[in-house]
Parts: structure tokens; C-alpha cells; sequence
């Protein structure tokens, strides 16, 4: 999380942190034996990771302690349509995780409501992106064990299609926007989500509830003036959620 | 009934003589042998007699004997001057055989060519009623009625009268025997006319166990008595009354015992009278009833149908609990309770209990738990309340949802459901809020 803050403990109670391979991601808990999280953390050249490969942490905000008790996967479900074998295409980057066992919530482990189906992003309305990423001091990109969050407007479609435009002609291989995506972030930069962040939320507040309207997805570097974070647009996927939990 | 022979005995037949109706020859000596049931006797026509004529038929003749004793000895024909000819008249045996032997000499008057004989006979039923007395002094045949049935006879008596085992003299008979009705009537020899001497007559009441008897003597009541300082004394005379299990009771002198409650479904009544004396005899009514069984009355927490004022043999009960119970027996729920009253005047089952109903241990909830609000040990009408582990879950179907024990062994929502209640996680809702106060 660039330009954010510490989370203090039991605040954002479905934040989930990945560990694949020794790679960094983010999840959210969205009931008591699934975790929902991005596709392309879970899927490596167009090959699932294996569950073993998976580790699980929920519920405290400090890595180091984090790590003593990860729960265990009992099966990974990418999204059918997810078709990414050279990180060009984040198109449906959405993927659900069966736990083992399931999870007894408490202050610091929540699920993180779905959207409603006629959820709107309207732009600007402001939502909370967090995770374990990278994340910046002095200029200079850092690691952090502390669970970090920003809050992040939402940036209107055609505003983000013409920032990645714009990068394009600096840059090579940028993927593209679609429909199940929008974007996030101030245009002078300083605040966004970065590597290792993938797969977490982004929540949005309906004024009684947080849900989770996005997952951290991809974006052209980090924090960058005239650049967005591209999030998964949630509401686009609930048939095929709802269908994988109860197929599951 | 009379027992037939093994094979068809011979009713009716024909005997002629040799070569008949050709001349007979000579030198015969020719004997038939007819039999007939016993109880028949033999009639014999002759439909044609044509043997030479001699002074005592000392040439030929035909000889009818019944045993040794001759019936007939016949020669000659219709109108011979000489012989004996039996011309059409039947010849009728005394028992059930009939010999008839035809002799014939060594010569036939060559004038005349004598045919022989032909004729008929049949069994004739005997008349043994109408038989004149033995005169042995061993009396009539039958003492009272002569009944003659073919081939037999039987004896029968007047009312009130029996046939002895020879089956041919009557005696009183005692209106005794076994009494196996409900009810009915039983009375002395004769009674209420004038009673014979020397009887000794018994009387059975049985009825089926789970009766008794009630005997109920009318007022005409006389058995002759001897008179003691301790009252009358039942010495030649009496009226016996065994009840099992009792010691017999004789009764006697000229005061009814009116109504006897016996308590026993068998009674025995002997009667007794000798040569000497007058009893002019006694007669009852008994009736019977059924035996009652004790009856407790109630059953705790429960019902007992019928209700009935007393319960007697092969009456049945039945017990059904009050709503919440259940039926108990001898440590075991039963499902039902019926019980029978016996013939012995038991139940042939106790009473059962009832005892109050138990839900179990309601299901436990995950991340949740159950309280309970009233009552206890989970018995019916004890009511509980399901909370789920709040904030982080809700119970579905709304707070405050409490579950009671009821009727069927079921805890049932105040809904009327049975489903198990589940708490549903509550989403993004954190307990602590990021404070925002900075602008």
C-alpha cells in the first residue's frame, strides 16, 4: 500500500494473507470456509498452484505473528474464463479458495460482505484498499509486515482506459481494460495498492457494511501521477461465486 | 339303529324242485336251508305243488321244518283225493330259518308225471311288541312303551322316566345332569307331585370360569329332617351342596335356604332320599354373574377408559396419558395400555405409569448456545432460547427465538418449527472502525 496507513487491529477483519511460493497476495474472507482472492496469484503460466502451495492467514494485522497459524486449503477455484499466460490479459483475474476447515469468526476474522447485484461504483466514491505489499518511504519502495490500508476513489472508465492508453505509448506489453474491471486512485499519485497487495479488497462502505466491491488486480507501477490501480469489479461475478460455494 | 350284516341278507327268493317244472326224478333226497335276518320270520307260498300223492305222503314229500319242529309235510296236488297239499295259504316260520327237504323213492306212477314244486318266500318282519308275555315271569318285554322297528324293537319310557341299561324296564329319572347355562331351573325328582322313594340325584352347575353362581330356592322346600336339640339333622334325607374348596353343606327340614351366594362357577347339588320317609322336594333358580375386579381408580397424569361404576370378567381398560407423558411399565415405555379383568378377578396386567416426557439435551448451536428459560432435566413444557455469538453471527429467523418441549418428544420453535435454528456469520461489519477524525 503506497501513502497509507497501519491498520489498527480488528479493523479490517477480512483481510487474508497468501503465501505462494514465497510470493506475497492478498485474499478477503467471505464466509466461513471461503476466501476469495485475484486469479492470477493462484495461477502460474496457465497452471493452477497446487493446494499445498497455498498458505492461508487470517485474522491479525503483524505478519510475524500472522505466520504461526495458516489454515489449509482444500481446493482452488479460478474462474473459468480466466486466460492469462503472459500477464496481458487481466480479464476475470478472480479465484475462490476452499478452506478445510472452516473458521470461527471473531473481532479479527469477518467476512467482508458480497455487492448487492445493482451495486453501482459510482466515480469517486471512496473505497479502502489494504494488504501486505510493498509499500513506499523516503521514495523508496519497502517491504512492510504491517498490515496497511488507503482510501481510494473510484475513477471514471474512460479517465483509466486513457491513462493506460497514455502509458502504452512510454511502455510495452500493458494490458488491457475491460468491463470487469474499473480503476482506483488519485491522478497525482501517492496513494495506491502495489506488488503483494494482489488479490486483496477493495471495500467499499454501503454506510452500514463494507462489502467488497473490487480485488486489487494490476496497475502500471505503483503510486504514479496519471496512473490507477485496476481492480476486479466484483458485481460482475456474483452468479459464478455464489455457483462455486454451493457446487463446493 | 340295527347293525347291518356284511354282506346283503337274502329278503326274498324262489325254490323249486329239481328239473322243475319237468317231471322230478327219483330217489331225492334234496334239503334248502332258508335264512332271514334276526327280527324277521320267513313266509313261504307255494305257487305250484304237483308230487305223487301217497296216505301220509310216505312216497314223496316235501318236509318244511323250523328247527326240529315239521311246519308241514306236503305231497299231492290241488284237489288230490289223497296227500296233503298246502293249497295257497302262506306257511309262516316262528324265527328267522325255514328248512325244506324233498325226498322222492325209487318209483313214479307212469299215469301221471308229477312236476314238483315251486315257490316263493320273503322275510317277514316280526311283531315283537305284540308277542304275548314270557310265561316265565320275567314280565313284558318293555316295562313302558314297545316300539317294533324292522327287524327289532325298542323300548321307551313315559315322561319323567328312564330307560334302565337292559334296555328294557323304566325308572324315575332325577331331573339332574350338568347345568351349563347362564341360568335355569332345577327341582327334585317328581316335584312338585308326589316325589318317589329312594333317589339319589346330582346336579352339576358349571358355568365357564368367571361366573359364579347364585342358587336361589323357592319357598316350597321340604326334605324330610330329624329333629335335635341343635336343630334338624340331615340323617336319611338331603340336599348336598359342594362348593370347591368348601366344605359341603347338607340341607334339609321344611325352611327354604332362600338365596345362596356361591362365589364359585361350579356347584355340585346331591340329592338323597331312602326307602323310608316323605321329602316332598325342593326346586331353584340359579343365575350367574360375572366375577368383578378391584379397581384402583386413577392413574397419575393419565386417563383410564371406560369408566364404569365396577369391572368385571372380560371387561378391558384402557390407560392413556395426559399429553406430555408417557406410558411406563415396569421400568419401559410402552405404547399402549390395555389390561383385561380375569376370570380369577385379577387383572391379567398392573396398572402403568406415566411419567412425564423428555425432550433430550436440546441440540447444541455452533457459535451459538442455548439457555434454558424455564423449566428443567429437559422435560415437557421446559422452554430454551437460542443466541448465536454476537456481533459476528445472527441467528436466522430473527432474535429472541426460544424452543419448547413439546408433546411429541420434539422442541419446537414458538413458530411451530422443528428446524434447528443457525447462526449466520455477519459480514463487513468490523467491531473497531478506523477513526477518521483527521481533515
Amino acid at each position: 500500500i503506497i501513502g497509507g496507513s497501519e491498520a489498527p487491529e480488528n479493523t479490517i477483519p477480512w483481510q487474508v494473507l497468501l503465501s505462494i511460493h514465497g510470493q506475497r497476495a492478498g485474499g478477503m474472507v467471505i464466509a466461513d470456509r471461503w476466501i476469495m482472492t485475484a486469479a492470477h496469484v493462484l495461477v502460474n503460466e496457465n497452471d493452477k498452484v497446487p493446494n499445498e502451495a497455498v498458505r492461508v492467514y487470517t485474522g491479525l494485522t503483524k505478519v510475524d505473528t500472522l505466520l504461526r497459524s495458516p489454515v489449509y486449503v482444500s481446493s482452488i477455484h479460478v474462474h473459468p474464463e480466466y486466460n492469462n499466460p503472459n500477464l496481458m490479459d487481466f480479464n476475470n483475474d478472480i479465484a475462490l479458495i476452499k478452506l478445510q476447515d472452516a473458521i470461527t469468526f471473531k473481532g479479527s476474522i469477518m467476512p467482508i460482505c458480497l455487492p448487492a447485484e445493482d451495486a453501482t461504483y459510482t466515480t469517486g466514491i471512496m473505497g479502502m484498499v489494504s494488504g501486505f505489499g510493498l509499500t513506499e518511504t523516503d521514495n523508496r519502495r519497502i517491504l512492510t509486515n504491517k498490515l496497511k490500508y488507503v482510501q481510494l476513489p473510484v475513477v471514471e472508465q474512460e479517465t483509466c482506459s486513457d491513462s493506460i492508453t497514455l502509458a502504452r505509448r512510454t511502455r510495452d506489453k500493458v494490458p488491457g481494460l475491460s468491463n470487469n474491471m474499473f480503476c482506483a486512485g488519485f491522478p497525482e499519485g501517492g496513494r495506491d495498492s502495489c506488488q503483494g497487495d494482489s488479490g486483496g479488497p477493495f471495500a467499499l462502505n454501503d454506510g452500514s457494511r463494507f462489502f467488497a466491491g473490487g480485488i486489487v488486480s494490476w496497475g502500471v507501477d505503483c503510486g504514479q501521477q496519471g496512473t490507477y490501480g485496476v481492480y476486479t469489479r466484483v458485481s460482475n461475478y456474483l452468479d459464478w461465486i455464489n455457483k462455486t460455494m454451493q457446487e463446493n | 339303529c340295527i347293525q347291518l350284516p356284511d354282506s346283503e341278507p337274502v329278503m326274498l327268493g324262489e325254490i323249486q324242485s329239481p328239473q322243475y317244472p319237468q317231471p322230478y326224478p327219483p330217489n331225492l333226497q334234496r334239503q334248502w336251508d332258508i335264512s332271514v335276518p334276526e327280527g324277521y320270520q320267513i313266509q313261504l307260498t307255494f305257487t305250484h305243488l304237483d308230487i305223487e300223492a301217497s296216505e301220509g305222503c310216505h312216497y314223496d314229500a316235501l318236509t318244511v321244518l323250523y328247527d326240529d319242529k315239521v311246519l308241514g309235510k306236503f305231497c299231492g296236488y290241488e284237489n288230490s283225493e289223497v296227500g296233503h297239499h298246502p293249497g295257497t295259504q302262506p306257511i309262516l316260520s316262528p324265527g328267522s330259518r325255514l328248512s325244506l327237504i324233498f325226498q322222492t323213492d325209487e318209483n313214479n306212477p307212469e299215469r301221471h308225471q308229477n312236476v314238483g314244486f315251486s315257490a316263493q318266500y320273503q322275510a317277514i318282519d316280526i311283531d315283537e311288541c305284540s308277542a304275548p308275555e314270557p310265561a316265565d315271569g320275567s314280565g313284558p318285554l318293555c316295562s313302558h312303551i314297545c316300539l317294533n322297528i324292522l327287524g327289532s324293537y325298542l323300548c321307551a319310557c313315559h315322561h319323567g322316566y328312564q330307560l334302565r341299561s337292559d334296555q328294557r324296564t323304566c325308572v324315575l329319572s332325577c331331573p339332574g345332569g350338568i347345568f351349563d347355562e347362564p341360568e335355569g331351573h332345577l327341582f327334585s325328582p317328581g316335584y312338585p307331585d308326589t316325589p318317589p322313594r329312594a333317589v339319589s340325584c346330582q346336579y352339576v352347575i358349571s358355568v365357564d370360569p368367571g361366573f359364579v353362581v347364585n342358587l336361589n330356592f323357592t319357598d316350597n322346600f321340604h326334605i324330610e329332617s330329624v329333629d335335635t336339640e341343635e336343630g334338624p339333622d340331615c340323617v336319611y334325607h338331603w340336599l348336598q351342596v359342594t362348593i370347591p374348596g368348601k366344605e359341603p353343606t347338607k340341607l334339609c327340614g321344611r325352611k327354604s335356604p332362600g338365596l345362596i351366594v356361591t362365589n364359585s362357577n361350579t356347584i355340585t347339588l346331591d340329592y338323597h332320599t331312602d326307602h323310608i320317609g316323605l321329602s316332598n322336594g325342593w326346586s331353584l333358580d340359579y343365575t350367574t354373574h360375572r366375577v368383578m375386579c378391584p379397581f384402583s381408580g386413577s392413574v397419575a397424569n393419565g386417563r383410564v377408559t371406560p369408566t364404569l361404576t365396577k369391572y368385571l370378567y372380560r371387561d378391558y381398560i384402557y390407560v392413556r396419558c395426559d399429553p406430555g407423558y408417557k406410558l411406563m411399565m415396569d421400568g419401559q415405555e410402552i405404547k399402549s395400555f390395555s389390561t383385561m379383568c380375569q376370570s380369577n378377578g385379577q387383572w391379567h396386567l398392573p396398572l402403568p405409569e406415566c411419567h412425564i416426557i423428555d425432550c433430550g439435551e436440546p441440540k447444541p448451536l455452533l457459535n451459538g448456545g442455548v439457555t434454558f428459560l424455564s423449566g428443567s432435566q429437559n422435560q415437557y413444557r421446559s422452554l430454551v432460547q437460542y443466541h448465536c455469538n454476537e456481533p459476528f453471527y445472527s441467528l436466522f429467523g430473527g432474535e429472541n427465538v426460544t424452543f419448547a418441549c413439546e408433546a411429541d418428544r420434539k422442541w419446537r420453535s414458538n413458530h411451530d418449527i422443528v428446524v434447528h435454528p443457525t447462526c449466520l456469520p455477519v459480514c463487513g461489519q468490523p467491531t473497531k472502525l478506523i477513526p477518521a477524525y483527521q481533515r
